[in-house]
């Protein structure tokens, strides 16, 4: 249901945020 | 500046800060630190030689293509610039990733994602920036959903924040938000860091070896 949905929690997904990419080698 | 290999210059060396500053400045240790020097040289040496974080290398080393702008992206590495240059050197790569450490203060993770969600500056998030936001994650990823479902979800998620429905959210507000939804600092922990200096002993070694 959308009402229970966290649009921030949503937005924390972004592989954007995703730095642990920065450590792949 | 340029790129040397770290077997000759370290972090000591070139003038990117004293790794014992920095690791008192940070949750980093000093290993931690010089283990982070082989992660930023090679970040800084893969398209412009100049020893700089620059947009294009942040982006290859986040996605395998310097082209792939991200929203969300361009936002960490604003925030990581510190100097406001255009360029991250390494001395803001440590106090930025150090934010991100599993160890760092809960207060300034929380501090952090709110300069990262106050995409215009103004002090508050507002609401017309969080739905913004929504639609940048939905156009990254593969989940559809209608207008009024992003609607709906902008609402509830801003009408919780904002306690004292003034429109707009403000530091307070975003801290008793988070401390009731954990799950809007996910992003804000990154585990590798924890490791940092067994996925780059290298440098370390060599440290040692030359002591």
């Amino acid at each position: 249901k959308p009402e229970s949905m966290n649009a921030f929690a949503l937005i924390s997904r972004s592989q954007g945020f995703n730095l642990g990419n920065l450590f792949e080698k | 500046m340029g790129c040397a290999s770290s077997s000759q210059f370290g972090p000591r060396a070139v003038g990117h800060g004293d790794p014992a500053v920095l690791a008192s400045d940070t949750s980093f240790t000093v290993n931690e630190v010089e283990a982070l020097y082989e992660l930023y040289r090679r970040m800084s040496c893969s398209i412009i030689k100049d020893g700089l974080i620059h947009k294009e290398e942040f982006q290859l080393a986040m996605f395998r293509n310097s082209k792939k702008a991200n929203f969300f992206a361009d936002r960490v590495f604003d925030l990581f610039d510190l100097k406001r240059n255009g360029v991250i050197d390494f001395e803001e790569f440590v106090r930025s990733l150090s934010v991100f450490h599993p160890r760092a203060p809960t207060s300034e993770k929380t501090a952090f994602a709110f300069k990262l969600y106050d995409l215009r500056g103004t002090g508050y998030i507002e609401k017309e920036e969080l739905r913004e936001m929504v639609l940048a994650l939905l156009d990254e990823s593969d989940l559809c959903l209608s207008d009024s479902v992003v609607e709906a979800i902008v609402d509830n998620t801003f009408n919780q924040a904002d306690s004292n429905g003034d429109g707009k959210i403000d530091p307070e507000e975003w801290k008793e938000f988070v401390k009731k939804n954990p799950a809007a600092l996910r992003n804000m922990s990154l585990p590798y860091l924890q490791d940092i200096t067994l996925a780059f002993p290298s440098f370390i070694m060599r440290s040692e070896a030359n002591d």
